[in-house]
């Protein structure tokens, strides 16, 4: 279970722009929703947790202090990234693109494929 | 359930209980089959494990566990990709239909993986370089590794004599209703049509679809392997290799490698 994980990353974010007063600081609220969604992906195994439940009261709460909206972005816009798959760093080390490393030594490689399905 | 090996070999199989679907260096594959009805010896596979080896500065071990109504959209830790290392994008999984269908792309070895819930019971599909599928740890032993090794002798289903039976019985198996499955009893004949409509070459896919709507009477088998074409199409690198049918006269039981 990685709540802990999600904690310290809202802490980490949110020290410099935490509001005590009702107004809202964007910044917050899209931290609190980046929260939010970290949290629930940990749900699985998570669940049963006292961590993992008093996160979500917890976001819960903060959500409606500040009025923030759930539905909204969960990052800083960032500037676009040149690659074309923003998933994939591009500085990925090359040992990790295998087409990549496999070209500079030979042909490119040979696909099989295999599938299980039905009964 | 119906398994089509890296060498294109097509068997269908009991294999009840856990087998090991892929095992070598980089990947371990576990599929779980139960029988399609209580005492039948045709199963489905209802839970998959995968298992990502931990590999140089790429990956963490990462893994995967999915089973009937559970298709999650991360490992079982709750990551969506490789982990902390500075590789860690290049393992991610892709949910492209929630609680039905997935895409796990490992870019650091290569391979592509895409799991399904069709009905009550999963499909598995891969594409992975041949030198990846061949790095199995220990050559000589021929442990079990069915997509490369396919299943053992004493394991497969013969859809001839299956055949020959059903032909002469007329009547299917199937049939009532069994829970949320609605299912219905199909004849040799009208299981044929009702496979056509999805899969209208007769090849080893549409054999495999007329097999489990007589076994079973579920039509969901019929999209189970209609999906199970798609994905091959979109997974195997040789469109020569797409229809593959019923070796005639081959005399290796419930073993139908590419005919002519």
């Amino acid at each position: 279970c990685k709540i802990l994980k999600c904690n310290s990353e809202f802490w980490a974010t949110t020290s410099g722009t935490h509001h005590s007063g009702p107004e809202r600081a964007p910044e917050f609220c899209t931290a609190l929703r980046a929260y939010a969604h970290c949290v629930r992906r940990t749900a699985r195994t998570c669940r049963g947790d006292l961590a993992y439940h008093s996160a979500v009261h917890g976001i819960e709460d903060l959500m409606s202090q500040h009025n923030c909206s759930k539905e909204g972005p969960t990052s800083q816009p960032h500037p676009r990234t040149s690659t074309p798959d923003s998933q994939e760093r591009s500085d990925s080390p090359e040992i990790c693109h295998y087409e990549r490393s496999f070209h500079k030594h030979t042909a490119p490689p040979n696909y099989t494929h295999c599938g299980l399905f039905g009964d | 359930p119906h398994l089509r090996t890296f060498g294109d070999d097509f068997q269908t199989c009991k294999v009840r209980g856990s087998w090991p679907l892929i095992d070598n260096k980089y990947l371990y594959v576990q599929v779980t089959n139960s029988p399609v009805l209580p005492g039948s010896l045709a199963t489905a596979t209802s839970k998959l494990t995968i298992i990502f080896k931990n590999f140089q500065e790429c990956v963490d071990q990462k893994v995967y566990q999915a089973e009937t109504d559970e298709l999650p959209a991360a490992f079982v830790d709750g990551s969506r990709n490789g982990g902390d290392r500075h590789g860690a994008n290049t393992l991610r999984i892709v949910e492209k239909m929630p609680g039905q269908h997935i895409e796990i792309q490992a870019r650091y070895i290569g391979t592509t993986i895409v799991v399904r819930q069709v009905g009550r019971y999963l499909t598995f599909a891969v594409r992975m370089p041949e030198d990846v599928v061949n790095s199995t740890e220990d050559t000589e032993n021929q442990g079990l590794y069915l997509c490369l090794r396919g299943c053992p002798q004493s394991e497969r289903i013969d859809f001839r004599t299956f055949r020959a039976r059903a032909t002469e019985s007329h009547v299917a198996t199937g049939g009532g209703n069994r829970g949320s499955v609605s299912v219905e009893a199909f004849t040799y004949k009208s299981a044929m049509v009702k496979c056509k409509e999805r899969l209208p070459v007769e090849d080893l896919y549409f054999q495999s679809c007329v097999f489990d709507l007589l076994t079973t009477g579920d039509v969901n088998f019929t999209l189970a392997a209609y999906y199970a074409f798609e994905d091959m199409k979109i997974l195997h690198s040789n469109k020569d290799k797409f229809h593959i049918f019923e070796r005639t006269g081959d005399l290796t039981p419930g073993n139908s490698a590419p005919g002519r």
